[in-house]
């Protein structure tokens, strides 16, 4: 796997703590 | 019989700001503040009814789950609290919040972005916070990879980064790298916040400032 091309930043953004949406569901 | 409902709307929360003010400190308009309220009224008392967002109250918010950690939720909780008194008042969120919106300066949203990062707060990303983070992602994802893999990862991120070679990424070499990779500040806009006053349709009943435009 092209594991060189990958960025750890990106890696790191796909952690769910980053994804703010739950703040506005169920509303 | 006179009745005073203590929980009544108009009763202002515990660090309540003029809406007027905040919308001329952000790119949110009175309107969009007072929809924003709503929000905060309703994440403010979800567990403990203070009219403060408590870390317990974002995390129940974000993973439906008040006792989930996350090393990148209490990140950004605590950038939330300004006051670092363990609690989000409501010109805290919307202040923070307005870093999220779609209109806001992107100058912000990076400068944002590298705050979440540098975790001991240092002024610098270093590696092994890097290296940490990556950890931490790894540990609630099912993504499976060998250390060997992570240390290219870090290391080569860091070679691309740290363009003055110095063992840490300051708020320059972050600016430029993310100049090339703009995908890292995705996160940093929440479309919703374009729509706040379609989700919170509940506030124009009681609007008192009308916004300018």
């Amino acid at each position: 796997k092209p594991c060189n091309n990958l960025n750890a930043f990106d890696i790191i953004s796909f952690s769910s703590g980053f994804d703010l949406s739950g703040l506005f569901e169920d509303t | 019989m006179g009745c005073f409902c203590s929980t009544s709307k108009n009763v202002k929360t515990p660090g309540y700001e003029d809406p007027t003010i905040l919308a001329s400190e952000t790119p949110f308009t009175v309107s969009e503040v007072e929809a924003l309220y709503e929000l905060f009224l309703k994440l403010s008392n979800s567990i403990i009814e203070d009219g403060l967002i408590h870390k317990e109250e974002f995390q129940l918010a974000l993973f439906r789950n008040e006792n989930e950690k996350n090393l990148f939720a209490d990140r950004i909780f605590d950038l939330f609290d300004v006051k670092r008194n363990g609690v989000i008042e409501f010109g805290e969120f919307v202040r923070s919040l307005g870093v999220f919106h779609p209109n806001a300066a992107l100058e912000d949203k990076i400068a944002f972005a590298f705050r979440l990062y540098d975790l001991r707060q240092t002024g610098y990303i270093e590696r092994e916070e890097l290296k940490e983070m990556v950890l931490a992602l790894l540990h609630e994802s099912d993504l499976v990879l060998s250390d060997d893999m992570i240390e290219a990862i870090v290391d080569k991120t860091f070679k691309d980064a740290d363009t003055k070679d110095d063992g840490r990424i300051d708020q320059d070499e972050w600016k430029a790298f993310v100049s090339q990779h703009p995908s890292l500040i995705k996160n940093m806009t929440l479309p919703y916040l374009k729509d706040i006053t379609l989700a919170f349709p509940s506030f124009i009943a009681r609007t008192e400032v009308e916004d300018s435009e």
